[in-house]
């Protein structure tokens, strides 16, 4: 399986609408500092349902909406959706492509979270249960924020092992 | 789970000594625990000899051997679960041009089984990428994102 | 004491502020406290604004902003003890080129006053170096150390 | 003032003497990984006194002791030498210079240092005073150390104010 894009509305630097388009092999993300581009990994661990909004360089949900000065434009809603292709060979060419798309709606005492997997809204749990027939895990390293390398440097013996013990 | 424990142990460590192998060019890389006798008790270390140089603790390396050591972990962590698909961020920025060269050739060769993502502003990564997304914002506020041809790429503002 | 900390702390935003647009090519940065009726019992916030950006506080810039704004806050105490030398490791490491450059630029400033060692990977800094230290190991056991000339130092192996 | 050079003797990787000439201006120190810049920062900030072995990235004073895989070179000592320039106009020009010099030699449980004033032996609170007639702070920020940034960063807003009041 392979990513085939993303589309940003309204999460973090990302104002109105953006497509990007992925390829399968090695692609380098590059450009400025503070350009947005840890925003697309953060935007792929959002919509891929990640819980905590920590691990999004955000305190609470509501920061990921994208801010702009210009406060009348501000809006209370942001979405991610993400479109795999699973290269399923035992199914139909239109059946292999799956959209996921995670938003972000106001409520009265904060955010709330809505899934939807080709357009039919799900629960949580059925998108961590389309991550594991995919072998996606956000929790191993296959996710290496910017930083962590610096952590895992500074990690003592004893947390190095609560590590293995997770892992097995 | 002490059985399953040791397995995993032993697997990172295979591919740690492999990886490290591959990435420092040379060198040689283990795990390695305080107390062999309670696997589930003792603290796991890091030992690393670069190429040429005697043995040592994480600790006493370099700022950029360190991070090739670390990354090396990572890499052999990896190898348990594949993924299908990798997201590194800046895990370039402590090393130098030829280490910096060896990994982006890693993640090319991963790249043949899983889809890789890689954020780095530096040339020795580029050289490998099959593709580059560029990413800029003109007012501050908005992120705007382009396909860049690889090609194209060398005369980025990446580096310097 | 009081007396004397406000006037540090003012001092230290007044210089924040100067460094901060040499250092961001336009932008704005001061420090913050959370109890301005109580300067010895109040935290000590930095605010910065990146160039056509709106503010924020450190922790919601990326990676490479609060480095740049890091180091703006570190020259910002420098000038309050003036010393007769600098050493510099590697702070350049998060920044992308344009932003290298500007550092190494205030680098250069500096040294017209003082003596400004910084130890660097990159041909952002080397650029504006008055004299450059060539460091390598041909056993990995020793260090060597020669003088290279700044115009040779661009085909150094330094960057990617 | 100015460093003009400094003499490595058995320090960390810097086997048999080494000399390094410094000049005035802006000097950039490169080269590959583990290849002995930074050890050059913690020779600096030993020959000026430090007292806390981690400041050198050391766990033991002995560990600054150059070792190398065959056992029977290695040696117990290790020395620094800086000289120092310090363009003092009211002085003859052979008084302008000064070396200071900080040794480790064995002792029965330890390691002890020796400082020597253009070779005269002096005790540390000597080579305080003399830091402190040119301006030379050890702990302040003008010795920035690799990964200094991060740990900025990461700063509390509490301990922000606690380096505050440290400089006032
Ligand atoms: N007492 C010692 N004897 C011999 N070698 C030592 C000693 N102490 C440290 N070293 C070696 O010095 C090397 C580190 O040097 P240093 O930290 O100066 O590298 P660097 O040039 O700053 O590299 P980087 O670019 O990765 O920061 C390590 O490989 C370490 O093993
Ligand atoms: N909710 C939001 N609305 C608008 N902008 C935001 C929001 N959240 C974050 N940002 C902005 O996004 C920018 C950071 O982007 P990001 O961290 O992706 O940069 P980067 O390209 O990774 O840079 P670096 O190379 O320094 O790591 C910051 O300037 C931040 O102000
Ligand atoms: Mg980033
Ligand atoms: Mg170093």
């Amino acid at each position: 399986m392979f990513l085939e894009s993303l589309e940003l509305h309204n999460f973090k630097s990302f104002g109105n609408r953006k497509k990007v388009v992925f390829k399968k092999g090695f692609t380098v993300i590059s450009g400025p500092n503070g350009s947005g581009k840890s925003n697309i990994g953060d935007s792929l661990l959002f919509v891929l349902g990640i819980r905590s909004s920590k691990a999004v360089r955000a305190e609470r949900l509501g920061d990921l909406i994208h801010k702009t000065s210009d406060e009348k434009r501000n809006r209370d809603y942001c979405s991610v959706s993400v479109t795999i292709d699973t290269e399923d060979q035992e199914k139909l060419p239109e059946e292999r492509k799956i959209t996921l798309k995670r938003e972000l709606v106001a409520e009265m005492d904060g955010y709330k979270s809505n899934y939807y997997l080709n357009g039919i809204k799900v629960r949580h749990s059925d998108v961590a249960e389309l991550l594991d027939s995919l072998h996606i895990y956000l929790d191993s390293y296959s996710f290496v924020l910017q930083g962590d390398i610096n952590n895992i440097v500074k990690m003592t013996g004893f947390e190095r092992r609560k590590l293995l013990e997770s892992i097995s | 789970k002490r059985k399953i424990f040791l397995e995993i142990y032993s697997a990172i460590n295979e591919n740690m000594k492999i990886i490290y192998r591959e990435l420092s060019g040379g060198g040689e890389a283990s795990l390695e625990m305080s107390e062999e006798s309670d696997p589930l008790n003792s603290e796991i270390y890091i030992r690393a000899r670069p190429k040429g140089k005697s043995y040592s603790k994480l600790e006493a390396l370099s700022g950029g051997e360190k991070s090739l050591t670390a990354l090396a972990f990572i890499m052999a962590v990896q190898r348990i679960n594949p993924s299908p698909i990798y997201y590194l961020d800046e895990v370039d920025m402590f090393l130098d041009g030829s280490n910096a060269e060896r990994v982006g050739k890693q993640f090319k060769i991963n790249s043949g089984t899983s889809q890789v993502f890689a954020v780095s502003l530096r040339k020795a990564m580029l050289k490998y990428a099959d593709h580059v997304i560029g990413v800029t914002s003109f007012d501050g506020e908005n992120t705007e994102v382009f396909e860049k041809s690889v090609s194209e790429s060398g005369n980025m503002e990446v580096e310097n």
